[in-house]
């Protein structure tokens, strides 16, 4: 998280830290058995990486305390519609984790709500993103060990669109934003989601309750001024995850 | 031999060539007989004979063996002779003989046709009949039964037919009873019996009836008065029950209902060589033993609930609404006892004891109250929380469970199974933001 803030004990404990195959990635918790990240975390090239690669980190604010306490996957369960061989398509990028045991929740360890019924994603409206990623720019990324958070608005599909289409001519192939996704992000850069908080919640709140909107997906480098981080739009997504619960 | 043919129980008979004139200087005869028991009753049909005084020339003479029943002449108009009219003749035994006779010549101005008669048999009453003359006593010496074409002699109770099959003797052994009510006396009753008589009856019926006897009509047996009162020394009627002293009855005064705490009672009638007892006289019944009235069962029913129960009677027990039957620590699905013969019902009588739910099931996540109390009993409440504020209750923090009569912990608003469900997107914490 750039330009973020250290999260006081408790506040969002949907957070989950993976861990796969020692990169960092994020996670929110939505059931007692069941963890939301994105696809790309467990994907290497073509393929889901075993689950014993996978350990699952929650109820912590800081990754030096109590680091043993990990538990497992049972099973992975990537969206089946996820084909980003050559990191380029982030469509569907969404992926559930089913645990061997339930969880009893506390303080510490919360779910997060899935999207409510015609939930709407209002430009402008103020998220909250979270994760264990690094904290520093292009030029000097630094590793944090604290959970950190951010506030970012919602931006406009045509804004965010258009700010990929000044960044293409640079670059020689850029990841499609489709509608399976938004953008979140301020314009003068310097605030963003980063490497390592991927999988990680976007949160709107209604009525008091935070639920899943997002989940950190991609974004052309981090924090840059005129770039937006992109995030997967979870409420295009919420009967796959029902279905895929119901059946597993 | 051939065996002959049974007589015919009817016929007729008539005159030579009848209905034309009879001939002269005829002297015929015709032997009827009948089955052995009847008697035969002859009716004329039709009768001209030439008439004379005392039917001297012609007649027709009617016999039993050689007894003249009737020497019969003249027709129904003549003023000579003597014409039978419609008095049929009755035989006084199984024959009869008729015997014609004609002299050598007839009167020219009429010519007699003879006689049509017909016979048939008739029973002979032989019980009514006078007592035969060569001293040897009525036909029966107690009872006599007419039939047809002969007679039975039957005898009192207490006595049994010889073997002349006419006279009887004194027995009165070995009368066993079994139905469940009757009727008996002393040999010869209400006539004394003879001297000497020594009976024995048993009453027996199918256990778990008792008897009673009921000495309805005269009672008349020999007693001796003694200065330590009435006693019966020489004529009794002695009245055993196994495992019971038994009772001695004389006197003038009648014993009325007797009521017999058992399914077999004997009966000794004794008299010695002297005195005189007229005998006596008893309707025997039975009634199903008694089995003692239930108590009440607390928290529960017995029915049919009647003032007496008998032998073969079946009751019920229920319990409440919200109770279990309980015997012998055990409980069971139900409960019926049947009054035995001995009068003891076969099963004791079961109890109701409260049911019970059991423990609730624990609520992963939450946990239970009692809010009647600690126990699992019929109509307990209880209530289920979750771990707030992780968890809240499907259906509402405020349903309760009662514990109801199928022994099922039921919810007021139809939730079969407790669950707690996680609260989501709601932290105990919230980041708090001051600076503007």
């Amino acid at each position: 998280i750039i330009g973020g803030s250290d999260a006081p004990d408790d506040t969002i404990p949907w957070q989950v830290l993976l861990s796969v195959s020692g990169d960092r990635g994020g996670g929110m918790v939505i059931a007692d058995r069941w963890i939301m990240t994105a696809a790309h975390v467990l994907m290497r090239g073509s393929q889901v990486v075993p689950s014993s690669t996978v350990r699952i980190y929650m109820g912590l604010n800081e990754v030096t305390e109590n680091l043993s306490a990990y538990v497992f996957p049972s099973s992975l369960h990537v969206h089946p519609e996820y084909h980003n061989p050559r990191h380029t398509d982030f469509n569907n990028d969404i992926a559930l984790i089913k645990l061997q045991d339930p969880i009893t929740f506390h303080s510490s360890i919360m779910p997060v709500c899935l999207p409510p019924e015609g939930a709407e994603y209002e430009t402008g409206v103020i998220g909250l993103v979270s994760g264990f990623g690094t904290t520093g720019t292009i030029n000097k990324r630094i590793l944090t060990n604290k959970l950190k958070y951010l506030n970012l608005p919602l931006v406009s599909q045509q804004t965010c669109s258009a700010s990929m289409t000044s960044l293409r001519r640079g670059t020689s192939e850029i990841p499609n934003l489709t509608d399976n996704m938004f953008c979140a992000g301020i314009p003068e850069g310097g605030k963003d989601s980063c490497q390592g908080d991927s999988g990680g919640p976007f949160t709107l709140t209604e009525n008091g309750r935070f639920w899943a909107a997002g989940i950190v997906s991609w974004g052309a480098n981090c924090g840059m001024k005129d770039r937006y981080g992109v995030y997967t739009r979870v409420a295009n997504y919420v009967n796959w995850i029902k279905k895929t619960m119901q059946e597993n | 031999c051939w065996p002959l043919p049974d007589p015919p129980m009817h016929g007729e008979v008539h005159s030579p060539g009848y209905p034309r004139p009879y001939p002269h200087n005829l002297q015929q005869q015709w032997d009827l007989h009948v089955p052995e028991g009847y008697q035969i009753r002859l009716t004329f049909t039709h009768l001209d004979i030439e008439a004379s005084a005392d039917c001297y020339y012609d007649s027709l003479s009617v016999l039993y063996g050689e007894k003249l029943l009737g020497k019969f002449c003249g027709n129904e108009n003549s003023a000579d002779g003597h014409h039978p009219g419609n008095h049929p003749i009755l035989s006084p035994g199984n024959s009869l003989k008729l015997k014609f006779q004609t002299d050598g010549n007839n009167p020219e101005r009429h010519q007699n046709v003879g006689f049509s008669a017909q016979y048939q048999a008739i029973d002979i009453d032989e019980c009514s009949a006078a007592e035969p003359e060569d001293g040897s006593g009525p036909l029966c010496s107690q009872i006599c039964l007419n039939t047809l074409g002969s007679y039975l002699c039957s005898c009192h109770h207490g006595y049994e037919l010889r073997s002349d099959q006419r006279s009887c003797v004194l027995s009165c052994s070995g009368g066993l009873f079994d139905e469940p009510k009757g009727h008996l006396s002393s040999p010869g009753y209400p006539s004394p019996p003879p001297h000497g008589v020594s009976c024995q009856y048993v009453i027996a019926v199918e256990s778990g009836f008792t008897i009673s006897l009921n000495f309805t009509d005269k009672f008349n047996i020999e007693s001796v008065h003694t200065e330590e009162g009435r006693q019966c020394l020489h004529h009794w009627l002695e009245v055993a029950i196994a495992e019971e002293k038994s009772i001695k009855l004389c006197g003038d005064e009648s014993p009325g209902l007797m009521h017999i705490n058992s399914n077999v009672v004997r009966l000794n009638y004794h008299t010695d060589d002297a005195g005189q007892s007229s005998g006596w006289s008893l309707d025997y019944s039975t009634q199903r033993v008694k089995c003692p009235v239930p108590g009440n069962i607390a928290n529960g029913r017995v029915t049919p609930r009647l003032t007496e129960y008998f032998y073969r009677d079946y009751i019920y027990v229920r319990c409440d609404q919200g109770y279990k039957i309980m015997t012998g620590g055990q409980e069971i699905d139900s409960f019926s006892t049947m009054c035995q013969s001995n009068g003891q019902w076969h099963l004791k009588l079961p109890e109701c004891h409260l049911i019970d739910c059991g423990e609730p099931e624990p609520l992963l996540n939450g946990g239970v109250t009692f809010l009647s109390g600690y126990q699992n009993q019929y109509l307990s409440v209880i209530q289920y929380h979750c771990n707030e504020p992780f968890y809240f209750l499907l259906g509402g923090a405020n349903v309760t469970f009662t514990c109801e009569a199928d022994r099922v912990w039921r919810s007021s608003i139809d939730i079969v199974s407790p669950t707690c469900i996680p609260v989501c997107g709601q932290p105990t914490k919230h980041i708090s933001y001051y600076q503007r």
